[in-house]
């Protein structure tokens, strides 16, 4: 573990407890994409399949059940309990064009052709893109709530961090997975266009609009 | 064993 690394999954923790924070103080998932939550809740159920077989760490199956757990409850209310305020109109990202593509990137290039390693990699594909819907409500829209933004600084910095912590990886113990970085880096770089939004405007307590 | 490609990190 290293502090690049923890911040990231802090950073990603504050992001799950931001978008909960919004969904219940406002009672409505306005502005928020269900089909981002059932992407990263396929992300979580993909990836720590190996909660059942492999401990590393207390904090390690902590973090997972955390994550999973948070997943489903954002979609249990965005879903369920607030369904008359999830936005169905503007939230119309086809994802079975991301999930297909990254389960057959995934079957392609990955590190050893087992189920557990084609999962695990599929959901590092996945949560490369997992974003986009998101990403594309907020450009149809033309705006997000300031906690909103917020939610999706947290969550992209944590990749961005994690970009670090690989960095440090390399150097301190000679570990890398290609993988792993070519996905972050992917991921990180989608969210530039709203890191130079957040930081022009709304931390100059201007509201995240997008220029129409 | 040597965590294969990074499996631990979340």
């Amino acid at each position: 573990m290293n502090i690049f690394r923890l911040a990231g999954d802090l950073s990603h923790l504050l992001a799950i407890i931001l978008l909960l924070i919004k969904i219940w103080k406002t009672r409505s998932c306005a502005g928020i994409s269900g089909k981002s939550q059932i992407l990263f809740a396929v992300v979580y159920v993909s990836r720590y399949l190996d909660l059942v077989t492999t401990f590393i760490s207390l904090y390690n199956t902590l973090m997972k059940l955390v994550f999973i757990t948070s997943s489903f409850a954002t979609l249990y209310l965005m879903y369920v309990k607030f369904k008359a305020t999830y936005d169905h109109n503007h939230d119309s990202f086809r994802i079975e064009f991301l999930l297909l593509p990254c389960f057959v990137l995934a079957l392609l290039i990955n590190a050893s052709f087992t189920p557990l390693e084609v999962l695990w990699t599929f959901s590092i594909y996945l949560e490369a893109v997992a974003i986009l819907p998101q990403l594309f409500l907020v450009s149809k829209t033309g705006e997000a709530e300031s906690i909103t933004s917020h939610y999706l600084f947290a969550l992209g910095s944590y990749r961005a961090l994690y970009l670090l912590n690989w960095i440090y990886r390399y150097y301190a113990e000679g570990h890398y997975d290609l993988i792993a970085i070519f996905a972050g880096a992917i991921q990180t770089i989608l969210y530039c266009d709203f890191f130079y939004l957040y930081i022009t405007k709304v931390l100059k307590g201007k509201k995240l609009q997008l220029p129409a | 064993q040597e965590k294969l490609s990074g499996k631990d990190e979340l």
